[in-house]
């Protein structure tokens, strides 16, 4: 059986949901 | 055997990877459409194995992105720290930035990855470091209430104004 395939790694919004400095 | 050679890297695949790469080593920098090369995909999925087969193979670790991403951010993200310890041995940058202005210290923090952080941090992070939107490895682990973190780059902090004693 075939494993899933994975999804393209990404790099998150570092500041995503965190107050505007 | 129709996995993709960044797919069978992700996996930790390493027979199939090394069955693919009996095509020609070339194969080991091959870019996917978003730049990933093979060994950018084992770092962001934390197959150590991978990683060090590929740079034993000559991979390039300092191939980056469309947007900028290096093999070190994705690792820093899900705070893989033996990995982040090997690339930083094959002499990738601990600051390289990508389009987020995301440095792997501002990604291992937010992430809550202390030992990354300390690892990043002794391997000479620049923590003044900031995102674009002007959040540096501190801000963030006092926004997040990251206490281990925070700890982590006082205590960072704390050694350097110590050995710049005179």
């Amino acid at each position: 059986t075939q494993m899933p395939l994975y999804t393209s790694p990404s790099l998150p919004n570092i500041t995503l949901g965190l107050p505007a400095t | 055997d129709t996995l993709s050679i960044h797919q069978l890297a992700a996996q930790g695949d390493l027979n199939q990877l090394m069955k693919y790469l009996q095509q020609g080593d070339f194969l080991i920098d091959l870019q996917d459409e978003w730049g990933f090369t093979p060994l950018m995909w084992a770092a962001a999925f934390g197959e150590i194995a991978v990683v060090k087969y590929a740079l034993e193979k000559g991979a390039d670790p300092h191939i980056l992105g469309k947007e900028r991403e290096s093999a070190l951010a994705l690792a820093s993200v899900r705070g893989y720290t033996d990995i982040i310890v090997l690339l930083l041995d094959h002499g990738v940058d601990v600051n390289i930035y990508d389009w987020n202005g995301g440095t792997p210290l501002l990604y291992a923090a937010r992430g809550n990855h202390v030992k990354c952080v300390e690892t990043l941090l002794a391997k000479g992070a620049d923590l003044t470091m900031e995102a674009d939107s002007g959040y540096s490895p501190m801000d963030l682990a006092v926004a997040l209430g990251f206490k281990r973190v925070q700890q982590a780059i006082e205590n960072h902090v704390l050694k350097l104004l110590q050995s710049n004693r005179v």
